[in-house]
Parts: structure tokens; C-alpha cells; sequence
């Protein structure tokens, strides 16, 4: 499960406020995943006193409500990214980035897909760069890309271009895996799928043998 | 709070906090940075074992601006409905309860009953209406809340609470679970040239694939 509250001190209309919460959790809590459970429990409680004497908000298009919405965003997502380095069993934090998708929301939907595929986050903690683990968990998030466009890369090391593989230096792409798990650190896979405007991020973790571990004995 | 804090923080550490970057600063305070709040975080004997802190309120000087998202798994707990019933009908809400160890889910009426009854009890302490007290629960699915022991240390949560980032931080570790690390963070910008915070807690670590609306 995940809980959440959020506070600010920001002046806001009630409806204001609400759709601006509704876009940070898509951005942030909504792109983390663990194991692919959704809990029965998930919530995000956001209040907003209007103590701070900033100019009441009643529209989410003027510039000050894209400040606010800004900020709202990056709290949640710095929160939501602590829960996914967090997992359970995890030994470091996967940051999927996807560009070039028609839109915001496809572009959240095949980070997401890529950073729940149990292949990927299992190969993330064998420390072995599977480009084609990312390429299938980007292929079956049920959005249409042209397999040609298809761009991965895995820290710097770049793994697949225009949709073919191309030869990397082995040692150095597993070190890279190696050395996030080691140090608690983050592994960023970067993937383009084509020439749209859309981008998102998802978080995930790898998955460890601990996590069997952990929830065998975490009785229901 | 201090000594609340020294002993919550001996439980699990506070977890690194990944801002992206942008025009704000972080600063200290979490869920009490921003002007108006007021944090606590207890041990109630809610949990099944050990006595980790398991009990947090957050509370609003003022009718705070309202919003929730929430698990659309059909089967919600009950908090969860609890919490939708109350935001559809009002915009404003005053406080926020939470407990770690049981989950209150899949626990049928009784279950909804031990909701209402806490969110009664916190609104006759802190002297606001019942609708203005939202709930939250974590822990183990299909046990209802160990609500005597929940009540009884109401007054004591309630007169703890403390607008420093110490409150704020003995509520992020009361909320956790499985959790090796509390989640707390707070930033400082600017809104058409005034100072605004936002800040906020979070927990979390297994069950985790939200998809919340």
C-alpha cells in the first residue's frame, strides 16, 4: 500500500486544487511501481490552507497555477520515487524516460510497462543489460509505435538505434547495473520511440529474492 | 516531540529524497513546512509487534482546500470509502488520521463502523466537524483496526501535535509499514512572487503499482 498527504500553504480554488492534484498523482504516484499489486489502501490526501497570502487561484492555466502545479509535481514525485527505492527486496531504483511518443499519456504508459516487467527488473538485478526485455515490455504496453524508431539506451551505453541492437561494450553496461545496486543507486533507462511530442517517466526497482522472501512470511 | 523523534528515528532512517530540479528549494518540514499544519506521530499499540510509532495525524489551523486520490481496486477499504463519501460532500476538510498495522480492508460494515467512530472521536478532540476528518490505514489486509487501543491514545496524539519538522517527521515514520526508510520532503518557490510551500509524506514499499483516481 501507499499513503500519501501533501500540504501547501498556496491559495487555491477547491476545484482548482483538485485537478491539479489529479495531474500530480498521474505524474508521480500513478507512473511507481513495485510488483504489479495494486493495494486495496492507495491514497493521496492534499490540502492546501491558503495561509502563505499568495493570490487566490481559480484557474489552472495562469502562469502562477502552472508554478504551483510545478511544485506539486516535483513533491510527488520526490516522494513517489523514495516509495519505489524502497521496494521491497530492492537493491536500486529503475528510472524509465520515454521521448517521442504521440502524447503525455502514451509516453507514461510504455515507461510504466517497462519499469512493472518482471523480466526487466529481474535482468536489472542479475546486472544484465537485456535490451530485448526492454524492447518487448515497450512493444506489449498497448501503445502503436513503428518497431524502426525504436531507441535504447541503458546510462550511456546505447543498446538498440532505429530498431536494431547494436554491439556495446558489455563489461561496461553491467558495471553500470552493478555499481546502482551496490550503492542503493538509480538506473535510467532511456528509450525514444519515435518523433512526437509526448515524453513520461515511470519508477520501478529490480527484483530480488527478498521480496519472495519478505512477503512469504507477511501473512494476509 | 524531541523524544518522540529521538525514539522514531531509531526505528528506520529518513529516506533520500530524488527532487527533480527546479525553481524551488528544498527545505526542512515536510507535511508542517507549509504555513497552517500541525504534525504528530505516536506509538498507539496499533501494531502487531514491536513499538515503532503507528499512529499520525496532520491537522489544519484552517478549512484547508480539499483533494484525494484514491485505489481504484473495487475492493477499497474502508477508509477509502469513508474518505470518497466525505470529499464528494464537502470541499474542505481539517485533518488526516492514519494508522499502520491493519489495513481495514475487506472488513464489511464493522469495519466502515470503526472509521466513523475514529473520525467522530479526533473531531470531538480538536473540536471540528466529523466530515472534516479524513482517514487513512495500512497494514495487514482483512484485519480491522485495533480501534480501543486507537482511541485511547487519541488524546495523547492530539496534544502532541507540533508545527515543527520534528512533528513532521514523527508522522512519516508512524505511517510506515515494511517501509527501511520514512518519506518526508518539503519545498520552498515562488507563486506570482509570494513564497508558497509545499511538502509532504509518503509510505510505501510492497502492494505498490497505484492507480489512483
Amino acid at each position: 500500500t501507499m499513503l500519501g498527504v501533501v500540504t501547501t500553504d498556496a491559495s487555491v480554488d477547491s476545484d482548482v486544487w483538485r485537478k491539479m492534484v489529479k495531474v500530480a498523482v498521474n505524474r508521480s504516484f500513478n507512473q511507481i511501481t513495485v510488483d504489479g499489486d495494486t493495494s486495496t489502501n492507495d491514497t493521496v490526501i492534499a490540502l492546501a490552507s491558503g495561509l502563505s497570502r499568495s493570490s487566490r487561484l481559480s484557474s489552472v492555466d495562469c502562469n502562477e497555477a502552472k508554478q504551483l502545479q510545478a511544485c506539486l509535481d516535483a513533491v510527488m514525485q520526490g516522494l513517489a520515487k523514495s516509495i519505489a527505492w524502497d521496494g521491497e527486496g530492492a537493491t536500486c531504483l529503475i528510472e524509465v524516460r520515454v521521448t517521442g511518443a504521440n502524447s503525455e499519456a502514451e509516453a507514461a504508459k510504455i515507461a510504466r510497462s517497462v519499469a512493472s516487467s518482471s523480466l526487466v527488473k529481474a535482468a536489472v538485478y542479475g546486472r544484465d543489460p537485456n535490451w530485448g526485455r526492454i524492447a518487448a515490455a515497450a512493444g506489449y504496453a498497448g501503445v502503436s509505435f513503428y518497431q524502426n524508431k525504436l531507441r535504447i539506451l541503458l546510462g550511456d551505453s546505447l543498446l538498440m538505434d532505429g530498431g536494431q541492437p547494436l554491439p556495446f561494450d558489455r563489461a561496461v553496461a553491467g558495471n553500470y547495473l552493478r555499481k546502482a545496486g551496490e550503492t542503493r543507486g538509480t538506473v535510467i533507462i532511456d528509450i525514444s520511440v519515435g518523433d512526437g511530442p509526448g515524453s513520461g517517466q515511470a519508477w520501478g526497482c529490480d527484483l530480488s529474492y527478498d521480496y519472495v522472501k519478505i512477503n512469504a512470511e507477511y501473512t494476509t | 516531540v524531541t523524544s518522540s523523534l529521538k525514539e522514531a528515528s531509531n526505528y528506520i532512517p529518513a529516506a533520500p529524497i530524488f527532487l527533480p530540479e527546479g525553481p524551488w528549494k528544498q527545505i526542512p518540514g515536510g507535511v508542517t513546512a507549509a504555513e497552517g499544519f500541525k504534525a504528530a506521530g505516536i506509538y498507539a499499540g496499533v501494531r502487531a509487534k514491536g513499538e515503532k510509532p503507528d499512529l499520525a495525524l496532520v491537522l489544519c489551523d484552517v478549512d484547508a482546500a480539499a483533494a484525494g486520490a484514491f485505489t481504484t481496486n473495487v475492493v477499497a477499504a474502508a477508509p477509502v470509502v469513508y474518505c470518497k463519501k466525505m470529499l464528494d460532500s464537502s470541499k474542505t476538510a481539517r485533518a488526516v488520521l492514519i494508522n499502520a498495522g491493519q489495513a481495514n480492508a475487506a472488513t464489511g460494515d464493522a469495519g466502515y463502523q470503526d472509521v466513523v467512530d475514529c473520525a467522530n472521536t479526533v473531531a470531538m478532540l480538536l473540536k471540528v466537524r466529523s466530515e472534516e476528518v479524513l482517514i487513512e490505514s495500512t497494514g495487514v489486509i482483512g484485519q480491522r483496526i485495533k480501534k480501543d487501543a486507537l482511541l485511547n491514545s487519541l488524546p495523547k496524539l492530539v496534544n502532541s501535535l507540533s508545527s515543527s519538522t520534528e512533528g513532521a517527521d514523527c508522522a512519516a515514520v508512524a505511517i510506515t509499514t515494511t517501509d527501511l526508510v520514512s518519506k518526508s520532503v518539503a519545498v520552498e518557490s515562488q507563486v506570482g512572487g509570494t513564497y508558497i510551500r509545499v511538502g509532504g509524506m509518503a509510505k510505501g514499499s510492497g502492494m505498490i503499482h497505484p492507480n489512483m483516481a
